[in-house]
């Protein structure tokens, strides 16, 4: 399945 | 520091950037991620506000900046990405719509310099290769994606993996002129 994309990019 | 010659470097698109990183990084308040994120998101805040600070206060920086072809509009560009945030978003708050819209204007934050590039004809070094480079870091982040779509659970990018690649497009005009130049060992010069 598709999580929600983690904001741990610059 | 040393060189106050500015002359080629577009404000609008250093002011576009502190608004995409100031926009972004609201989450410092409220995530932690790592030691690392979190200084370079300062880095990034800081480098961004003081590029701006010095064109527009320091006397000797001022003075080579090159004002009457650095004439895109901000509006143009913000007020688009602003709408569209609103309107494709993952999740309606303010902070992941804030975050959004900065994702989106970075996409197209390098306009203003291209089209100023274009204008001035006469391309310093430094800014032909602050923008090939500025291109070049981007576009590693496609290949991160890549490696991290492999190596990790599915997550869904779709709105940073469609902004990263339009704003490799954008570049990828420019790195053909830069490449061309390079190779031929000549002075870079846009078509106008």
């Amino acid at each position: 399945g598709c999580l929600p994309a983690p904001k741990d990019e610059l | 520091r040393k060189n106050t010659n500015k002359r080629g470097v577009s404000l609008k698109t250093q002011e576009l950037y502190a608004l995409v990183f100031a926009t972004r990084y609201l989450d410092m308040f409220t995530d932690f991620i790592s030691l690392y994120n979190t200084v370079m998101k300062l880095i990034f805040l800081s480098s961004s506000f003081s590029i701006v600070w010095y064109m527009r206060r320091h006397k000797l920086v001022r003075r080579s900046y090159d004002k009457d072809h650095d004439t895109f509009r901000h509006q143009f560009l913000v007020l688009p990405c602003l709408i569209l945030a609103l309107l494709i978003h993952e999740q309606f708050t303010f902070k992941e719509v804030m975050w959004t819209f900065s994702i989106y204007l970075e996409a197209v934050a390098i306009l203003p310099q291209l089209v100023l590039l274009q204008r001035t004809r006469n391309i310093d070094n430094l800014t032909g290769q602050y923008v090939f480079f500025l291109g070049a870091y981007r576009s590693l982040y496609i290949l991160n994606w890549i490696y991290r779509y492999f190596t990790e659970p599915h997550y869904v990018h779709w709105i940073t993996w469609i902004s990263g690649f339009v704003q490799t497009l954008l570049y990828a005009d420019f790195f053909y002129y830069y490449l061309n130049s390079w190779k031929n060992n000549v002075k870079l010069t846009l078509p106008a």
